[in-house]
């Protein structure tokens, strides 16, 4: 697995965040040091760890986004309640952040120095990201190495991918050459349901070898966990969800050495 | 009801489109005559209605928001295949409208003409918009007498509430004095569960009268139904999902006659 891996999909409510902190949560499980940014003003990842309202000594992601100086990256990391697992916070004063990027010159890669620091001292740098494909979207795509796409079996999530895929090529040749698709993982997947099996034939013909093996079911104690602040590996680690997310970060990690 | 609601909450996947095309379908079924806005980029409202990139003979959304002159209305709407739906669509170049918009003296009020002129023709205007509170959600609140808010009953969904109602709150007090909260939808219930019982009845503790009686359940075929371009009342009348949406057009026609 490359180090920086970024969130994304633009379709709303396909399983982002809880994706970024499960995996997250996963990788700490394997003995990996994992840092997450918190790229979406709902701060939704900020606050599924348990850290709604925190902020680090420099503030959130939107001073470490708009800072004149390249930003020093103790400034702006806080712990989580999970061992091996740091935090980049953001709150909703994110919102403000497009438009004051508009006008920059290095609009799109105000992260990529954040990241690029981050990588020396962690195994993996995890970036959720809101439903869109604006600023905050590009700072992702353009400091990783990576994007790992979740997606709902249902008819609508489907739609959005061509665009997607479309912004992942455009952002390889201008802004970030080393940008590939790591994979394609089914979330909340019901394959009993003729319409789950079909999207996920669907997926499979469209994105071939990079969907993922491990698929993600729909399981009320991923739903649950947020609400304590925790990854669903720690409210309820016998889970059909967390079992599953545990598989993804190894099947992740065993692809990341043949790499 | 009032005559112009936008369907808005920037956490994304809660049902807004579902719920503008179907809320949409079963008005007309009970003889109204409605306009459909998609003022999301994605366009899943244009091609949920089986539009996918059509244009009106001025184009689409983009264009009616970004005219010198306030559009004529039968520029920007087009038929769909159900009887006395209309549709303003929308395509995926919308994603550059915000920063097109962002520099006019007026940016926040680009549709309200338009909405104020649909008014006149049709009983009921719908507005769709993206899961942020961008400029595209701020036109639509601008716009409209009303917000409907679709929320799941998942803790993740909870936690984006308080700064959707600071957001209706600043758009009454500097925009619209008349904008008012329509109505909270619980979607996808399932309330046999702890969390959906528990969500529940935090959302009526927070928002006490306005949840409406008529709670929309977790439905296979409302998920299978823009795959056909159709509103589930047309892809299977007699299911949940179907019955669900006309109780609630039922519901809001009654609540607007005592408004
Ligand atoms: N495997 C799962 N089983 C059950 N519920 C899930 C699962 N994965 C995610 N959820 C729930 O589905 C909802 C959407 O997930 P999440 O918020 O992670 O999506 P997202 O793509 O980050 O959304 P947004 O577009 O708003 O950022 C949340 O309430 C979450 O708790
Ligand atoms: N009652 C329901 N039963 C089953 N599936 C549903 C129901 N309502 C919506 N869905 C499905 O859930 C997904 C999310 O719904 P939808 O796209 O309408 O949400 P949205 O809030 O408009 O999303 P976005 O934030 O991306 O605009 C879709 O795949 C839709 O088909
Ligand atoms: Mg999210
Ligand atoms: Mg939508």
């Amino acid at each position: 697995m490359q180090p920086a891996v970024a969130i994304a999909n633009q379709k709303g409510g396909v399983g982002k965040t809880t994706t970024a902190i499960n995996l997250a949560a996963s990788l700490c499980h394997l003995r990996r040091r994992v840092l997450l940014v918190d790229l979406d003003p709902q701060a939704n990842l900020t606050s599924g760890v348990g850290r709604a309202g925190c902020e680090a000594p420099g503030g959130t992601v939107f001073e470490l986004l708009t800072a004149d100086e390249p930003p020093p990256l103790d400034e702006f990391i806080i712990p989580t309640g999970i061992p091996d697992l740091s935090l980049a916070p953001a709150d909703r004063h994110l919102t403000g952040a497009e438009l004051e990027l508009v006008d920059l010159p290095d609009r799109e890669s105000r992260l990529s120095p954040f990241v690029r620091a981050a990588r020396r001292r962690f195994d993996h740098v995890i970036i959720d990201t809101p439903p869109s494909l604006g600023l905050l979207t590009l700072n992702a795509l353009v400091a990783a190495d990576e994007v790992l796409i979740p997606l709902t079996c249902e008819y609508l999530a489907l739609e959005g991918l061509t665009e997607l895929n479309n912004t992942v090529q455009r952002v390889r040749a201008h802004l970030n050459p080393e940008l590939k698709i790591g994979g394609v993982l089914l979330t909340m997947a019901d394959l009993r349901s003729n319409l789950g099996r079909q999207v996920a034939g669907e997926v499979r013909a469209f994105f071939d070898d990079k969907v993922f093996d491990t698929v993600i079911p729909r399981n009320v104690r991923v739903a649950e966990a947020p609400s304590h602040g925790l990854p669903v590996l720690a409210y309820d680690r016998g889970s059909r969800g967390a079992t599953a997310y545990v598989a993804l970060a190894r099947e992740i990690l065993a692809a990341g050495v043949a790499a």
